[in-house]
């Protein structure tokens, strides 16, 4: 039978909110491993999304604040969406992951390439 | 027929050396999207790799040089590799890329979870 991204989504992953620091926000990627971090707001609504790439990009253009270097606009995954799905969404926008949100864009965790390369069939 | 590390690689990847600074190393990604930088000396051999997650542990614990966050023991993979012992390494080390090098060392592309998750079939 077809999976989803229910099946291979990751949950309890570490959330940060907008007035975090950059250098707090880098720290919590070092301890967890990550390198997707979600922004939420109360009750862990989704306002943006930090990567390690995105602090990369503060080293790069000396920014000071999260704000200045967190991505608003954020392609998300929904529990029931078919992994085909969110394959094209990783392709077409050069993400490497998803945050998995409700219907009412709270945060229920993140299906990445990491957990999708698991997935890779080599018979072509 | 099977598809191997050839088939999927990506090649002309940007590569530094060691005296790169953190910056100029964080300012390459920011100039090509990429999150993986091979660390090469004379003729492309590998030494060792930075990725955004390095540059974010400079960030998060104060390290001024990029010989302090380089990785050097670096899981690699081979042109003849096959995707199921590539995305077995990736699994086992939590890692997100490759860099594919030649019998001598030196430096042919990336392989990434990025480009295996391109290969994900989603009946199981
Ligand atoms: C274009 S990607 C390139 C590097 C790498 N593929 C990554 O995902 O970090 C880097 C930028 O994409 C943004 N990004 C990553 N995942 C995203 C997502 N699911 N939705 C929107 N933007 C995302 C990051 O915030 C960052 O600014
Ligand atoms: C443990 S991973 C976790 C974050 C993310 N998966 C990544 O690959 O950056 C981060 C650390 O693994 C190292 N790393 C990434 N790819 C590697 C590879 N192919 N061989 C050895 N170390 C690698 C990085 O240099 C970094 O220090």
């Amino acid at each position: 039978s077809k999976i989803t991204v229910s099946d291979v989504l990751q949950r309890d992953i570490p959330l940060i909110n907008k007035d975090t620091s950059i250098q707090k926000a880098a720290e919590k990627m070092i301890n967890t491993g990550l390198t997707h971090l979600p922004v939420v707001e109360d009750s862990n609504k989704l306002v943006g999304l930090i990567t390690a790439w995105d602090i990369s990009k503060a080293v790069a253009e000396n920014h000071e604040s999260l704000e200045e270097i967190m991505t608003e606009k954020v392609i998300t995954a929904s529990e029931n969406e078919s992994i085909r799905s969110v394959v094209a969404k990783i392709r077409s926008n050069n993400i490497s992951a998803l945050p998995v949100v409700d219907e009412k864009d709270k945060v229920i965790g993140l299906v990445s390439s990491d957990i999708l390369s698991q997935l890779a069939d080599e018979k072509h």
